[in-house]
């Protein structure tokens, strides 16, 4: 099987989750460590609100979106509580 | 669709161009696509666009390349495209175009170029109160999608921005032709917050009962009950050697009481007309030095010692720090964790070791790293959170690496991360208790740094709390 992706997920990959609002901006700050769900959370958000196939993973489709041309506001508004969400 | 914070009480919007040849454009031609991409939502809604030359617009057009001032450096060619700010005083509404980009303009097919007509569709979605949707196709969905010609808005986009303004007059719901006219839209419900109010009372600061001030000004706090009762006020007694009996005496009275010193220094209180109220007054800075808190107001300082604020005070800030003495305010003051002193004035800043400035100081913020625009900053602090020193100004603030004396990469980031703050904040620091406050005006906010937002949304008055009034 193919080795999870999210382990080799780099700060590319979470500067981009963070600054579209699918990861809590203050993490900039704060530095609060991601768990693996949180991460896997994120790409699924990301891959639901792209339209494409739903996979947790950084596959090619989700590279691809990552890399499309796109507005620099966030997608999520209020991701800044997400982590709290997480608790919950 | 999703819609986001206010939306214009107004419906007769203005906008402005305030860019000349943006990317080597025609500014004529960027102008009809502006105004061609506004028109998408005009004939949508109720909603009407006059152009007109002036800052005072409601939505403002730049085109700007990298860090431009707002937090949200653009990054060149590709990626991000451009950004919006939703409705609102100052930048609301405003829209932001990365001027690296290769804008294309109507009819002009380039594989490579973009579409300024689409992306402008899109940001003033964001300028009139629409955040971004899932819904593939919409023109609020955030990937670029082009835009074909004789374009129409898409029915996501309708809807939301007829629930927030209204459909066109006269027209026909929903473009259905023949269909029924639309009901006479109800305003939107105002958005509804919930608050919790949490209530910290704080132990008030006793203050000393005033007590004539001559004591040693050698910074070390004096026990109550040490001090000297009374000064020596006798007048001097003529030496015996110089009496003599004048035939004639002429009396001239003449009082002086000249106190004898007891210490090396005798310190009198400010008697200046400039000294500031405690207990009513805003801060220039404050900052925890030698495990005390100092704070600055004017060409003045408080110290606050575990026992409350030290008789005598406020002293002038120069009887401690060496400054220039053309200095009349600080901007901010922290500690470094080497317990160098740096103080922030204008556009320098000076370093101390103790009492006493380091040579070759003031230097300029730029060598710290810092834009040349930047005219002040508004407050310093290290912040135990993370241990990292964080420079704060307008909208903005900074990270800065003490390692290597320079802010750090992807910085500055918009204030908005501390929520609730607001801009523009006169000090901050971060109190023994190990909490962060922020000062604006006469009040402070407790701040929760693991939510990074304001403990309580209303401000405390800083007075009763930090004075002791």
């Amino acid at each position: 099987a193919p080795v999870s992706s999210i382990i080799y997920a780099d700060d590319k990959v979470q500067n981009y989750l963070m600054r579209f609002g699918y990861l809590p901006q203050t993490d900039f700050e704060t530095g609060n460590l991601r768990t693996e769900d949180q991460l896997r959370d994120a790409i699924k958000n990301l891959q639901k609100f792209g339209g494409i196939r739903v996979t947790g993973e950084i596959d090619e489709a989700t590279k691809k979106l990552m890399k499309a041309r796109r507005c620099g506001l966030p997608d999520q508004l209020d991701a800044r509580f997400a982590r709290t969400r997480h608790k919950r | 669709f999703t819609i986001h914070g206010q939306q214009w009480p107004y419906r007769n919007l203005t906008w402005s161009l305030r860019s000349e040849q943006p990317s080597g454009l025609d500014t004529g031609g960027v102008r009809l696509e502006l105004s061609k991409a506004l028109d998408l939502w005009a004939r949508n809604s109720k909603l009407t666009f006059q152009e007109i030359n002036s800052d005072r617009a409601d939505i403002l057009i730049y085109f700007h390349r990298g860090y431009h001032g707002d937090g949200y450096p653009f990054d060149g060619k590709g990626q991000i495209l451009a950004h919006a700010f939703f409705p609102g005083k100052d930048r609301g509404g405003d829209a932001h175009f990365d001027e690296e980009e290769i804008w294309t303009l109507e009819d002009e097919s380039n594989e490579e170029g973009t579409s300024l007509f689409a992306v402008a569709a899109h940001e003033f979605g964001h300028s009139l109160g629409l955040a971004h949707s899932s819904v593939q196709g919409a023109l609020m969905y955030p990937w670029y999608q082009g835009l074909s010609p004789n374009y129409e808005l898409p029915e996501d986009d309708r809807h939301g921005i007829q629930q927030m303004y209204g459909a066109p007059e006269g027209k026909l719901w929903g473009n259905i032709p023949g269909g029924p006219l639309p009901p006479e839209q109800p305003p939107p419900p105002p958005p509804t917050t919930t608050t919790t109010t949490t209530t910290t009372t704080y132990r008030p600061w006793r203050t000393r009962p005033t007590r004539p001030n001559h004591y040693p000004d050698d910074g070390r706090p004096r026990q109550p009950g040490r001090y000297p009762q009374k000064p020596d006020y006798r007048p001097h007694k003529p030496h015996r050697h110089h009496t003599t009996w004048p035939a004639t005496t002429t009396t001239t009275t003449t009082t002086t009481m000249r106190p004898t010193p007891r210490f090396r220094h005798r310190w009198t209180p400010p008697q200046r007309d400039d000294v500031p109220d405690k207990c009513d007054t805003s801060y220039d800075a404050i900052s925890i030095i030698r495990r005390e808190v100092f704070v600055f107001k004017g060409r003045y300082l408080w110290r606050i010692g575990d026992q409350g604020i030290y008789e005598g005070y406020p002293a002038e800030i120069s009887r401690l720090f060496n400054l220039p003495s053309s200095i009349n305010h600080v901007d901010a003051v922290y500690e470094r964790p080497d317990k160098k002193i740096v103080f922030f004035i204008g556009r320098e800043y000076y370093v101390f070791d103790a009492n006493n400035l380091e040579p070759g100081y003031p230097k300029p913020l730029t060598y710290l790293g810092l834009p040349a625009a930047l005219q002040k900053i508004d407050g310093a602090m290290v912040w135990g959170h993370n241990g990292k020193t964080y420079f704060f100004s307008g909208s903005m603030y900074w990270r800065f690496d003490e390692t290597v004396n320079y802010v750090e990469l992807d910085y500055p980031r918009d204030m908005s991360m501390f929520a609730g703050v607001g801009n523009d904040i006169d000090a901050v620091f971060q109190w023994k208790n190990g909490k962060t406050y922020f000062f604006k005006g006469k009040g402070f906010w407790e701040f929760d740094d693991l939510r990074m937002r304001v403990a309580h949304e209303k401000q405390k008055l800083s007075a009763p709390v930090w004075m002791g009034c």
